[in-house]
């Protein structure tokens, strides 16, 4: 996603 | 893992339960139209990352998120236009999107257009649904499908967060989203008086009324 933190839930 | 699967799809049955009350009873009374432009507001922030979403699951959620938002916005807007009473709608969201963009501001992951985006969606959905309860707070009842739209949706989040402790502990980084959990308790805690009535009353069978 361009972020390092990864947004992975919703 | 169960909690964040069970949360996601209490999420999206939330919002069947809407679109079912709005088509069924071909009315959009007692829904807050200010918490659904919220809610659009919310997915349209947080999924600017849409084209780069690599998960499935991931994608077709965020997709069906912001397409049936949209929907309930159009029948709310256009086809059940005159059940919807802005009389009732009446609280100041300028606090909560002041209260959003102020946090989003000031404390995000990195200064990027996404991640500050993403901390404003986060925060915004912790309070969007104060529009609604505000304006069940002026009606004094609601409908048990409302209600039950309010209880999935508030459930979400609260799911969420045993999810998040689960992965604390199963995952190897250990990491903590400390904005998303914070968010999170907050947004289940604004639910917690109306749990305590939807328990007390609507799964006993009884009409949601405040006391």
């Amino acid at each position: 996603t361009g972020s390092e933190h990864g947004h992975d839930e919703l | 893992n169960i909690f964040r699967v069970l949360g996601d799809f209490s999420h999206l049955a939330s919002i069947f339960i809407l679109l079912h009350k709005i088509q069924q009873l071909k009315s959009c009374s007692g829904i807050s139209f200010k918490s659904q432009v919220l809610y659009m507001l919310v997915y349209i922030t947080r999924y600017l990352d849409l084209p780069w979403t690599s998960s499935p699951y991931n994608f077709i959620f965020k997709v069906l998120f912001i397409s049936s938002e949209l929907y309930i916005i159009y029948l709310m807007a256009r086809a059940y236009k005159p059940t919807n009473d802005p009389n009732l709608d009446t609280f100041h969201v300028e606090f909560l999107l002041g209260f959003a963009g102020l946090l989003a501001l000031l404390f995000p992951y990195k200064y990027t257009i996404l991640e500050v985006f993403w901390a404003f969606s986060i925060w915004l959905e912790s309070v969007a649904i104060l529009p609604q309860l505000f304006m069940l707070q002026r009606t004094g009842e609601a409908e048990a499908m409302t209600a039950h739209y309010i209880a999935a949706l508030g459930m979400y989040r609260a799911l969420y967060i045993p999810n998040w402790i689960y992965r604390y502990f199963s995952e190897p980084t250990h990491k903590v989203d400390t904005i998303a959990v914070t968010a999170g308790i907050l947004q289940t805690i604004l639910y917690s008086d109306f749990f305590w009535i939807y328990y007390t009353k609507v799964m006993r069978g009884e009409k949601f009324k405040l006391p």
